[in-house]
């Protein structure tokens, strides 16, 4: 859980 | 193994417009390690077809797994089977569960 909040947030991509 | 995800749906996607018609976010070492579909635009083949929905998070295509995979090797997958004149559709195994 709490490694799970250090991971950055993701880009978007419009496919 | 993608056929045994609990609660995963296939959904062929039919190329019947010039785009797919998504965005989707997420990968590996993200917070959401498995991309998810965030927009499905108007008139895309995504919407088209009418089985995609926001929020349904996208396990495999064409039988490829996106487990592991980082956002942008997800997205070039997705661009190719696209892309690719092979096939008149994408195989989509989605799931409603994050």
């Amino acid at each position: 859980r709490e490694k799970r909040l250090t991971l950055p947030p993701s880009e978007i991509t419009l496919l | 193994p993608g056929l045994l995800e609990p609660m995963s749906t296939l959904v062929r996607v039919p190329k019947s417009a010039n785009t797919l018609g998504i965005a989707i976010e997420g990968g590996a070492n993200t917070r959401q390690p498995l991309p998810r579909i965030v927009t499905i635009q108007r008139g895309g083949s995504a919407h088209n077809c009418g089985q995609l929905k926001v929020g349904q998070v996208i396990l495999e295509v064409n039988g490829i797994s996106l487990r592991g995979r980082e956002h942008r090797e997800a997205a070039c997958l997705i661009a190719e089977a696209f892309k690719t004149k092979e096939k008149e559709y994408i195989d989509f195994l989605i799931t409603e569960f994050n």
